[in-house]
């Protein structure tokens, strides 16, 4: 307004011409938008998820609101590695927010091949936070896959947590039941990447620590 | 709030609809496909500057601060948003991550005079 040498419409001054305002309308929706979101710019995409994945993904979402207070869900596509040696797959997770710390809940989506009759056997390990050293490995879940297809997988929140460079690996191990419940596992493949069948990750992120509200208000 | 006619001069809400593609952002935002970005603009007469009900928003209290300090023109008074409520929006991050969140206060729902 100042740069027009009028004075802001708000305020009962003389108003804008109708192309200077929706210029500032929209100038004061990205601004809005984009603080909003805590950003300073708008992204640049440069790997977008193809379409079909992400709609798959999209409707394998429970419908509805985020968490109360700030939160936000997130799905995180895996660059798959399959290992050739044993029945094992590396998902990596590249994550933009700070999310670590308010991580609350957390599940693994995977789409499983046929890869012999009877019960899987899958095990999620997950590499190490980057500080401490290579190859360590924690393990995280296990799963008995009983049908083939998609299948949700919790997560334990507090496994995690820790990760602050944004980077997430997660292996995944597996192989056909025993009577003794141990692992025979033989080399083949697990996940179906081809297809648009991505593996991904449901994180749900709570952006303020539970009770901080209250506590700066007392 | 009245919502503004083409010959409203009193402090109305504006109804304005932004699509983004308006916005050169629709391969970035996945949902919604745009949002009403209501605003606030007409005139606040003496007779209106402060009415009860309406001044209890934060852009009024910062009027009425400026004010009192004598930092903002004798008898002036401005029509400000007094309610608004947030918009979910699903977005791709730059990693091409699925983010999904509620953005409070985008929606101005109602206006008045500080």
């Amino acid at each position: 307004a100042h740069g027009t040498g009028s004075v802001c419409p708000s305020c009962g001054g003389p108003t804008l011409a109708p192309q200077a305002e929706r210029a500032l309308v929209l100038e004061l929706a990205k601004q809005q938008i984009l603080e909003g979101l805590h950003l300073t710019s708008r992204p640049r995409i440069t790997h977008p998820p193809p379409q079909a994945a992400l709609t798959r993904a999209l409707r394998r979402l429970q419908p509805g609101s985020v968490a109360p207070g700030n939160g936000e869900e997130v799905i995180s596509f895996a660059t798959v590695t399959d290992s050739t040696s044993a029945c094992s797959s590396l998902l990596t997770f590249h994550l933009s927010t700070p999310w670590s710390h308010h991580l609350y809940q957390a599940r693994l989506w995977l789409h499983v091949l046929p890869t012999r009759p009877g019960t899987l056997y899958l095990r999620i390990f997950r590499w190490g936070p980057s500080r401490r050293r290579q190859g360590s490995l924690t393990l995280l879940a296990e799963h008995h896959i009983t049908h083939l297809g998609w299948h949700a997988l919790t997560l334990p929140s507090s496994g995690l947590r820790g990760e602050e460079s944004g980077v997430l690996k997660l292996q995944l191990d597996c192989g056909p039941l025993g009577g003794n419940g141990t692992v025979i596992g033989q080399p083949r493949q697990l996940l179906d990447t081809a297809g648009h069948q991505q593996p991904f990750l449901e994180l749900k992120i709570q952006a303020n620590e539970p009770g901080a509200g209250r506590a700066r208000r007392r | 709030t009245p919502t503004c006619g083409p010959a409203t001069p009193l402090c109305c809400r504006r109804d304005h609809y932004i699509d983004f593609r308006e916005l050169g952002w629709r391969d970035w935002i996945l949902q919604p496909e745009g949002y009403q970005l209501n605003y606030c603009s007409g005139e606040c007469p003496l007779h209106l500057a402060g009415s009860p009900g309406i001044a209890a928003s934060f852009h009024s209290a910062v009027f009425s601060l400026l004010k009192a300090n004598n930092r903002w023109p004798a008898s002036t008074s401005c029509c400000v948003p007094t309610a608004r409520r947030p918009l979910s929006l699903l977005y791709l991050d730059r990693n091409g991550n699925v983010v999904k969140t509620d953005v409070p206060d985008m929606v101005v729902e109602a206006c008045g005079c500080s």
